[in-house]
């Protein structure tokens, strides 16, 4: 690699790589744009490798070869899909974006550049920033493959509510280097500028490597206080975000349910004992909690349910070192037992009137004991929680039937999520936890005029926990409506809690005419956005024909924003000797038993002229 | 800050200044058989000019119920809500009401809000927003009782003695030491005090301009018309 980041041997040079980030109200808007020339005398074949959040739609793609433009389209999958199956015909490999690891994906694409000539890659994705553990992060993950020219990252932030930090990480930075990063922060907009020389590039003076290989995180959060939250108006559509605080914690009521079956042998189960241990040395004193383990049995710890004293939490981390792997997995018998010991615990008032009940499930593997057909397994207990607790499943490592823990959490109100099998699965188990430990209000309701929206969001929620956010978004139907306003009910630990916020339609819209320096329309994207991911969601436990229902929506707003979803895919179209070859991007699947390394993922380099290209973008 | 009582079954008003240091917290009501307490704090000015009068406001409301275990403070920029162990804080920038049985609390948001402890009170407190650039003034809050009758005649403070009703008799009137007031003369708890006609402002209804109370100004802190002196109601603590 020469001065400028020319690689002589491979003839080809990144002069430039900018990634362009831009938030508003928690919308990221996020463009890549890389430019490769190849300086050899021969064709070459350049790749463009992102990673992006697996929360994020990828909503445009292009690639500009001779000064000639090739802009994605996104379709319907089936019909991207029959182009797939050409290209698999043809002896290519399609499908271009991969799971990477635990948060991210990867988008990968090729193409010949003729000699002298040059390609500018363009990827854009948009993400809402969902808040967690009390805070809003952006992730780009920074790998160029060689010195580049021109490398910027700048990350632009608006926020009407205000400010109240901004931070940013950047591991991979040596700390000679981290006052490089530029940041500036007014009340509502923050800016995180990171634009590196060559020679802050290098590893070291003489070397050609470069040390930009890592996570660049910018971290922020909101001001909030008490009210009803901010609603945000543009074009038609708002935005309310809702994430009071100052309230008081309500106490909670946890079932433990541990899988120590045999699989769970080893690391696992000694990480699991541990993120136990750390959990109930957490727990606050007016929570109540009971453990299950099970294998193909399954045993109560003292069969009962107990305050999280300190006498109880010491006695229970007793029991939990004694925990140990064995037996099959019937997942069944010890998720009925834990509501009936709810049941009864509520029965006989040994539980706080005002408390939130919930069972977290911690499993490794598929039911193989007892009940195992999942289905069945799935219907049993939303029969037996009938709505009334929360679920919570934990998937440990790569042999769980993910999608089984996922329909049996969204059946009961929770969330499922996948534990890695890594050294810090204790970090990732108390992780969870955290998210869920302090329960502050109960049953929220969001009003809105009933006449003056339409195309709602959802609007009830049995809990706000500290450090998440409530987000929702709907369209103004009335063309007249001169206020809004936004109604919020719900249960704090002892009293009834309303909250109002009105708007003046027209002031709103002021204010927000400052931000379309940053995006017009990011209202109705976000509306978009949201409106698909909860589709997706209530898609993964809907019967048939609803289900129908629910794919015809999601698969309606997708194409209409561009977004490749699970049920879109991208195409491009590059005119080659009078063919049109195609590139097709995909969404893989949380159910893909992806491990942690990302699959290695190759697209055979071809001679520029001869032989058509596809390539395919898309997401599950 | 300003004080009115009401008289002769609201027929006409008594109204009295008490002149306090900042940071002094007053009593304002207290009920030993309710339980019930309401203190203030008193704030000044941005500015004290030495050897001027240091005009005083109330900028902090205590008011406990300790038979329902609820505690409320309310300041010129949050208000606080104790319940037993718990604590929840709202600003005034929010709408919000909250709600337990016999307690609720109604904030309109930047205006004022409505407290009601049961059968046994209702008050409301308004806020003053003052143009946060001034030289000299600050925010500042009044408060309002809507409803005591449920208290018991043992409630006494600075408002508190006048819960229950009382009788003042006012006569002879004449043109006052001000020009274009009246004095009067007015008995009243076997005082014999002049007075001189003037009004005080309700911002209940308009928080902005208030609405005119005409009322009897008692001189010298109220003195002769509230029992004792004003530094007997001088307490440690907003609770």
């Amino acid at each position: 690699i020469g001065e400028h980041g020319k690689n002589p041997e491979s003839g080809l040079e990144i002069y430039s790589m900018k990634i362009d980030c831009k938030v508003t109200s928690r919308f990221a808007h996020n463009m890549v744009i890389s430019r490769v020339v190849n300086r050899a005398n021969e064709s070459k074949e350049a790749f463009f490798e992102i990673e992006l959040p697996k929360t994020a739609f990828i909503t445009n793609f292009s690639m500009t070869l001779d000064g000639v433009t090739y802009v994605g389209a996104v379709k319907e999958k089936e019909v991207a899909q029959q182009q797939y199956q050409k290209a698999v015909s043809r002896g290519q490999t399609a499908g271009l974006v991969k799971a990477s690891g635990r948060k991210m994906e990867k988008f990968k694409v090729s193409v010949n550049i003729g000699p002298t000539k040059k390609v500018t890659f363009e990827l854009t994705y948009e993400e809402l920033l969902k808040r967690h553990l009390g805070k809003y992060e952006i992730q780009i993950r920074v790998k160029p493959k060689q010195l580049v020219k021109h490398f910027q990252i700048d990350v632009h932030i608006f926020e009407p509510q205000g400010i109240a930090f901004l931070d940013f990480d950047a591991k991979f930075l040596p700390n000679n280097l981290t006052s490089i990063v530029k940041k500036t922060l007014t009340a509502t907009r923050g800016h995180v500028s990171f634009k590196p020389t060559l020679e802050q590039q290098r590893k070291c003076p003489d070397c050609d490597e470069t040390v930009l290989d890592g996570d660049f995180i910018i971290k922020y959060d909101v001001n909030r206080d008490l009210s009803a939250g901010t609603v945000q108006i543009v074009n038609g559509y708002f935005v309310h975000h809702f994430a009071p605080a100052n309230l008081t914690r309500i106490p909670k009521n946890v079932i433990f349910v541990i899988d120590h079956s045999g699989s769970m042998s080893g690391t696992k189960m000694r990480q699991t004992n541990e993120a136990l241990l750390k959990i109930l040395d957490d727990m606050n004193t007016k929570d109540y909690f009971a453990i299950i383990i099970f294998d193909d049995t399954s045993e109560t710890w003292k069969n009962s349910i107990f305050q999280a004293t300190p006498n109880n939490v010491a006695e229970a981390k007793v029991f939990v070192r004694t925990i140990s792997a064995r037996g099959g997995t019937d997942i069944n018998a010890p998720m009925l037992k834990a509501v009936r010991l709810l049941d009864k615990s509520h029965q006989d008032k040994l539980l706080p009137e005002r408390s939130v009940s919930m069972i977290i499930l911690l499993t490794d593997g598929d039911p193989n004991s007892g009940e195992s057909n999942p289905t069945k397994i799935q219907e049993n207990v939303k029969s037996a929680i009938n709505g009334r607790y929360n679920v919570y499943c934990l998937g440990f490592g790569y042999d769980v039937k993910y999608s089984f823990l996922e329909k049996m959490s969204l059946d009961n109100d929770g969330v499922a999520r996948r534990i890695y099998e890594d050294s810090d699965a204790p970090l990732q188990l108390q992780g969870f936890y955290d998210e869920v430990a302090n329960p502050l209000l109960l049953d929220i309701e969001l009003h809105y005029p009933e006449n003056a929206i339409s195309e709602l969001t959802q609007a009830n929620f049995r809990q706000y926990y500290d450090g998440s956010e409530i987000v929702v978004a709907g369209k103004i139907s009335d063309d007249d409506l001169k206020s809004l306003i936004a109604e919020v009910f719900a249960q704090t630990a002892n009293e009834n809690l309303t909250l109002k916020a009105e708007v003046q339609v027209s002031e709103v819209e002021n204010i927000t005419q400052q931000q379309l320096y940053i995006f017009g329309d990011f209202t109705e994207r976000l509306w978009a956005y949201l409106t698909i991911q909860q589709l997706l969601e209530k898609r993964v436990s809907a019967e048939t024909n609803e289900k129908k229902n629910l794919t015809d929506r999601i698969l309606e707003l997708s194409l209409k924003y561009s977004f490749v979803t699970p049920l879109t895919s991208m195409v491009v179209t590059k005119p080659e000797e009078n063919k049109n070859d195609s590139f097709v991007a995909d969404k893989p699947s949380e159910d893909e038993k992806v491990p942690i390394q990302q699959r290695q993922y190759s697209y055979p380099g071809h001679a520029y002229s001869k032989r058509p290209s596809f390539t395919y973008v898309d997401s599950d | 800050p300003h004080f009115v009582i009401s008289i002769n079954d609201h027929s006409d008003a008594i109204c009295f200044n008490i002149d306090g240091k900042p940071g002094a917290i007053l009593n304002l009501v207290t009920d030993p058989y309710t339980d019930f307490v309401v203190n203030g704090e008193l704030i000044g000015e941005k500015k004290i000019e030495i050897n001027k009068k240091i005009n005083t406001y109330f900028g902090k409301f205590g008011i406990v119920n300790n038979k329902m275990d609820v505690k409320v403070e309310v300041s010129t920029k949050t208000i606080t809500v104790f319940h037993g162990e718990d604590k929840i804080v709202f600003p005034w920038s929010a709408t919000a009401s909250l709600t337990k049985e016999s307690f609720s609390i109604s904030i309109i948001k930047e205006r004022n809000l409505t407290l009601t402890m049961g059968d046994d009170a209702t008050f409301v407190i308004v806020l003053h927003r003052v143009w946060k650039n001034h030289p000299l003034h600050r925010d500042f809050l009044g408060f309002y009782t809507l409803d005591s009758h449920r208290f018991s005649s043992m409630t006494h403070g600075l408002l508190g003695q006048f819960y229950h009703e009382i009788s003042a008799e006012i006569y002879n009137i004449h043109p006052g030491l001000d020009e274009g007031k009246s004095d009067a003369t007015m008995i009243v708890k076997g005082h014999k005090l002049r007075v001189t006609r003037g009004y005080q402002k309700d911002y209940r209804f308009d928080p902005k301009r208030g609405t005119n109370v005409p009322c009897w100004f008692v001189h010298y802190n109220g003195k002769g018309f509230i029992d004792g002196s004003p530094t007997d109601y001088v307490v440690s603590s907003l609770f």
